[in-house]
C-alpha cells in the first residue's frame, strides 16, 4: 500500500458516501444516472468475485464489502424507494448502457493476462469501469443545472482513478516486474473521459458559478 | 510455477 493508492481508495469512498448522503438525506437522485450506477454494480460484482476465495487484508475485504454494499443500495434506492425514484429523470437517462457491456466482454475475451474465468471477469470489470461514467456524463450534458453534490460525486469518482495512476507509476518504479498494461491503459482511458468535466468543474469553481457543461 | 499474483488492488 502506498499513499497514492490510499488517497485513491479514500477519494473513491468519499464519492460513494457523497452520493449516498445526497440520496439518503435529501431523498433525491436528480441528475444522477441510474445506468451508471447499475454499471458500477456489475463492475464491483465482477471485480470482487474472489472476495471469499482470496484474502489480501482486512482493509481490502472491508473496502470491497463497502463498495459492493453501497453500489447495490444506491441502485435499490433509485429503483424502489418511492420518494427517491420520483426524482429520477428517466426521460433524460436514456444511454443504452447494456450496449457498453458487449464490447467490454468481447475485448476481455480477446485481451487479458490469463484466460481463466476469474481473470476474464476481472478484466471485463476494468474495461467496463473505464466507460461506466458515460451515461452519467451524457445525462450531465442534458440536464442544464446540476447540484453541488452530484458535481462533487463525479469529481471525486474521476479523481480516484487519477490517484491510482500515480500509484501505478510509483509501483512500477519501486516493485520489480510490476507491469500491468491492461490495468494502466483502461485506467488512463477512464480518467481521460473526465477531462472535459474536470475542465468545466474547475472553471465553475474558479468563477464561483454553477457548473454547466456546454450542450 | 508462476503463482497467479493475487489482486491486491481494489
Amino acid at each position: 500500500m502506498n499513499i497514492f493508492r490510499l488517497a485513491g481508495d479514500m477519494t473513491h469512498l468519499a464519492s460513494v458516501l457523497v452520493l449516498l448522503l445526497k440520496i439518503h438525506t435529501i431523498k433525491s437522485c436528480a441528475g444522477v444516472s441510474l445506468k451508471t450506477q447499475e454499471l458500477y454494480v456489475i463492475v464491483f460484482a465482477t471485480r470482487y468475485l474472489d472476495i471469499f476465495t482470496s484474502f489480501v487484508s482486512i482493509y481490502n475485504s472491508l473496502m470491497k464489502l463497502i463498495f459492493l454494499g453501497s453500489s447495490f443500495s444506491i441502485v435499490w434506492y433509485m429503483r424502489y424507494h418511492k420518494a427517491v425514484h420520483r426524482t429520477y429523470d428517466r426521460e433524460q437517462d436514456t444511454f443504452r448502457h447494456w450496449f457498453l457491456m458487449l464490447p467490454c466482454i468481447l475485448l476481455a475475451l480477446l485481451i487479458h493476462e490469463k484466460f481463466t474465468f476469474f481473470e476474464v471477469m476481472w478484466t471485463f470489470s476494468l474495461y467496463l469501469e473505464a466507460v461506466a461514467i458515460l451515461p452519467q456524463l451524457v445525462l450531465l450534458q442534458r440536464t442544464r443545472n446540476i447540484d453541488n453534490l452530484t458535481g462533487q460525486y463525479i469529481f471525486l469518482l474521476g479523481g480516484y482513478r487519477g490517484f491510482y495512476i500515480l500509484n501505478w507509476i510509483y509501483r512500477y518504479f519501486t516493485e520489480p516486474h510490476y507491469v500491468h498494461w491492461i490495468t494502466w491503459i483502461s485506467g488512463l482511458v477512464q480518467t481521460l473521459l473526465y477531462a472535459d468535466f474536470f475542465y468545466y468543474y474547475f472553471l465553475s469553481w474558479k468563477n464561483n458559478k454553477k457548473l454547466q457543461l456546454p450542450a | 510455477e508462476e503463482h497467479a499474483e493475487t489482486k491486491d488492488e481494489l
